[in-house]
């Protein structure tokens, strides 16, 4: 699965996924990528959340909309709600993964609790940074 | 100014520690190719939505990623994608799901949220809006990559095996509860 999330210079957040699902999945399946508030989420007053994982573990804690409503209705920051649901909520239930997410002061977080994630980013400065966990 | 752009790009079945030096260095590459287009739209004061769509098309067309060129395979043998983007600003979403001919499916997702009235589409029918909005149409056969074919035909073999272990009772439980890393998502 690739995504990405950014925040421009008008103040306006977005998120974008993609993926081509599980090897040798069967009967249609689909995972949270598509879904929107599982796997892809933006509203400029909070954040913008792309997924990576498990995806029925995803779904099934809306992971992106739940980073947002804890930041919108309690007050958390982005890195404290990312990491609260990606390395509490998800494992609690036996899912795995990670995701990209970035505020709307331009702070990002990208937790994940499992191998093979790769990882980058660049800023205003144009400074990149890649790399693979 | 803090604009700024993130993407991940896990490969699903690559893991770290099985990474040769060439491959990190392609991936690498790719990633940060990814990122110069994004930041290029950024940086002229574009739009968020299109530096995202600018990023995943880039992995969506290199074949390292489980996106696109290079997705996995379904256990009937094709390539089923899917795709989602979501503006911030208006929480206009689109989505596709379970398609096989649309190149970059993020384009498709994005045409869905800009051009009709849904927010989400699957199979043909998202495959016939795409082609309708003038997105590249493609034969199946082109998301093939010989790795992704192979992971399918061993995944295969390991459900085999886990059918055989189904026979015995607690090993075939003990061995299905400790290798979830094999789901290959």
């Amino acid at each position: 699965t690739v995504g990405a999330v950014a925040l421009d210079q008008h103040g306006n957040l977005a998120a974008a996924t993609s993926t081509g699902g599980m090897t040798n999945k069967k009967y249609g399946r689909v995972g949270d990528a598509p879904i929107i508030g599982a796997g892809t989420y933006a509203n400029n007053e909070t954040c913008a959340v792309s997924c990576t994982g498990w995806g029925e573990y995803f779904i099934r804690v809306v992971v992106a909309k739940t980073i947002s409503d804890m930041m919108e209705f309690g007050n958390r920051s982005l890195s404290d709600a990312a990491n609260e649901v990606m390395m509490k909520r998800v494992p609690a239930l036996g899912g795995d993964g990670g995701l990209i997410a970035v505020d709307k002061n331009g702070n990002y977080t990208m937790p994940f609790n499992t191998e093979g994630m790769y990882r980058g980013v660049v800023k205003a400065d144009g400074s990149i940074v890649v790399e693979i966990y | 100014n803090k604009y700024v752009l993130v993407i991940h790009g896990g490969a699903g079945t690559i893991l770290k520690s099985k990474m040769t030096p060439e491959k990190e260095k392609a991936y690498k590459e790719a990633l940060t190719l990814a990122l110069k287009n994004g930041y290029a739209i950024l940086q002229k004061g574009g739009s968020s939505l299109d530096a995202v769509t600018a990023a995943v098309t880039v992995m969506e067309d290199s074949p390292l990623f489980n996106a696109g060129k290079g997705a996995v395979f379904t256990n009937e043998g094709r390539n089923e994608l899917d795709a989602a983007i979501m503006s911030g600003k208006d929480q206009a979403a689109g989505a596709v799901a379970g398609v096989t001919t649309i190149r970059n499916p993020i384009l498709a997702a994005r045409a869905v949220m800009e051009k009709s009235n849904h927010v989400m589409m699957v199979g043909a029918g998202a495959e016939k809006f795409a082609a309708s909005q003038g997105i590249k149409i493609v034969d199946p056969s082109y998301f093939y990559t010989e790795e992704r074919w192979r992971g399918l035909q061993n995944a295969k073999k390991e459900d085999s095996l886990k059918m055989e272990l189904d026979h015995g009772s607690k090993k075939s439980k003990a061995y299905l509860f400790t290798n979830k890393d094999n789901k290959f998502g």
